[in-house]
């Protein structure tokens, strides 16, 4: 099946926010993201893995410019739902390999991840779907991480 | 900006697999999905959050009928790595909406899980891009969580 790559997106000016140790119970995510949605605020990433012993992180990426305007509200969300701690880390980037047929290949995602470890960016958050890979990697490394990608996937899409 | 929502996608038929406590080092995500796409298995959704202490959790999710030949290439890439251990659930169903200018427009994400919260749906995974809201649900969940989607979505786009 033919895997089209469309392009690669990367955005240095995003910052990294998770609320820590939510419920896990229905509305918790719906109470995050209305709030935030609500002040105007586009979200750039979600990533939530499992919940533990009835807990969860809730992670996410806004752009450097909405910071100032969410960390009230993920604070007010933290209090409200009675999350342990949030977390919030400005030196991230994101970078998007947009495609179809993403997920009907079975060899993009350990391709761009391949990619990535031969540049030596270590992936830390990483967030797909049958249409896009997305991964946040620390600011410094984001523009490394798109060369290398550019060069890589390049080569096996032909001329 | 006009958001437009091209689709809600969904399939009962996956299954959740996560390595836990593998190494926070480039090359890890490689190795894992290098191994999986190396024998032809589709991954349909890829969730990883934040590390702690030098570890993180790896969480994907695969078609029923590719369990039996992923669960020997996990169990391997847990050895290899070092790995504390893999989970495997069959019980989970996934759900996506698919549209343009997600990240864009503010309210996309908090009005999807608004919608699966009053159907009362606990939304296990979270992933997101600007092109793609991706949940994983109880596969017994999924059909309710559909249909509440596509009754909210709809009065949202108008007749
Ligand atoms: C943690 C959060 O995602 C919760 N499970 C919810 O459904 O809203
Ligand atoms: C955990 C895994 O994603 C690792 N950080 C890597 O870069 O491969």
């Amino acid at each position: 099946e033919q895997v089209v790559i469309r392009g690669i997106a990367h955005d240095p000016d995003v910052a990294k926010i998770a609320l820590l140790g939510v419920p896990d119970r229905p509305g918790v995510a719906s109470e995050i993201f209305q709030a935030v949605g609500g002040r105007g605020v586009n979200v750039r990433m979600i990533v939530q893995a499992s919940a533990e012993g009835g807990k969860n992180d809730v992670t996410f990426a806004v752009g450097t410019h909405d910071v100032k305007i969410v960390l009230p509200v993920v604070e007010a969300a933290r209090a409200t739902l009675g999350a342990r701690a949030f977390l919030y880390d400005p030196d991230v980037a994101i970078l998007s390999v947009v495609g179809e047929g993403l997920a009907t290949s079975a060899g993009t995602a350990g391709t761009v991840f391949r990619v990535l470890a031969e540049a030596d960016v270590n992936i830390e958050l990483i967030s797909t779907s049958s249409i896009t890979i997305t991964c946040m990697v620390r600011q410094s490394d984001v523009e490394r991480a798109v060369r290398a990608l550019h060069q890589a996937l390049q080569l096996e899409q032909g001329p």
